[in-house]
């Protein structure tokens, strides 16, 4: 799976995720990846894309709990992010998800090795790396 | 920090002692490219969902992750790709799932949230509408790549040795496959 959160000029948000699905699946099994609230979500406040297995980030509607957790207990990004991976973590689910949100802070949290992400600043500096 | 555009790459089924440090590298550029390309996309005044569109198609056109060209099969020797877009401006979304024949999913996500009344489409039916829009449909044999060709055998044999009934044959290594895309 990938996926990948913008913050345009405008101030505006977007989220998306892209997926070959899991080797060796049967009974056309979807995952989280096109669930909308699962693993990919964006509002005014903040986007997020997952890569988990996907069916705790369905069961736990991952990505609109983060948003959820940010417009109604006022959350920050990494909080809300982390919390969120370790309820699925604690239901027994792996993964990780990158989230960003209006004000340009990212949260990245991953239990899962063999991860990547990245992440480009407005000046262009950019950070990639793997999850060990 | 302000960071603008954020990207994860899953490289699908890991087989843990096999990511040389080149193979390592190669993903790296990729996913430098793959924010270079969005970031372009930003500066130039263009939304958020055009930077999120020139992100994923880099990903989804190179072979090493588990999205588009890269990946993996199902059971039946398939490759079914979905993929999904919201925008956080007016929260429109559009989603595609199980479908073997659009070259790039996203396109088509971002087309069904900006050219139809729906959210998801599936299946035959979204690679219909793609057609209706368009968007590249290529032969299945597209995605086909050896390395993924090989996992499904490995997680195919891995199945059978956690059979119970099975002969007590064990894989000589184990692919970790990953539950995640």
């Amino acid at each position: 799976t990938v996926g990948c959160v913008a913050l345009d000029q405008f101030g505006n948000l977007a989220a998306g995720t892209s997926t070959g699905g899991m080797t060796n699946k049967k009974y056309g099994r979807i995952g989280d990846a096109p669930i909308i609230g699962a693993g990919t979500y964006a509002d005014e406040n903040v986007g997020i894309s997952a890569t988990g297995w996907g069916e705790f980030f369905i069961r736990s509607t991952a990505a609109r709990t983060i948003a959820a957790k940010i417009q109604y207990l006022n959350k920050d990004v990494k909080t809300a992010a982390q919390e969120t991976i370790d309820e699925i973590e604690k239901m027994g689910g792996d993964g990780g998800l990158i989230a960003l949100d209006k004000n340009g802070n990212i949260a990245m949290p991953f239990n899962t090795s063999g991860m990547y992400r990245g992440a480009i600043t407005e000046d262009g500096e950019i950070e990639v790396e793997i999850y060990k | 920090k302000k960071y603008v555009v954020v990207i994860h790459g899953g490289a699908g089924t890991i087989i843990r002692e096999k990511m040389s440090p080149e193979l390592e590298e190669e993903y790296l550029e990729k996913l430098t490219e793959a924010l270079q390309k969005a970031y372009a996309e930003i500066k130039n005044g263009k939304t958020s969902v055009e930077a999120v569109e020139a992100a994923i198609v880099v990903m989804e056109d190179s072979p090493l992750f588990n999205a588009g060209k890269g990946a993996v099969f199902t059971h039946d020797g398939k490759n079914e790709l979905d993929a999904a877009i919201m925008n956080g401006k007016d929260k429109k979304a559009g989603s595609i799932a199980g479908v073997h024949t659009i070259k790039n999913p996203i396109k088509v996500a971002i087309a069904v949230m900006e050219k139809s009344e729906h959210v998801m489409l599936s299946g035959n039916g979204a690679e219909q509408f793609a057609k209706l829009q368009g968007l590249e449909i290529v032969n299945p044999k597209y995605f086909w790549t050896e390395n993924r060709w090989k996992s499904l055998q490995k997680a195919k044999e891995l199945e059978k040795f956690k059979n119970p009934k099975a002969e007590n044959s064990k894989p000589d290594y184990f692919i970790i496959d990953q539950k995640f895309g």
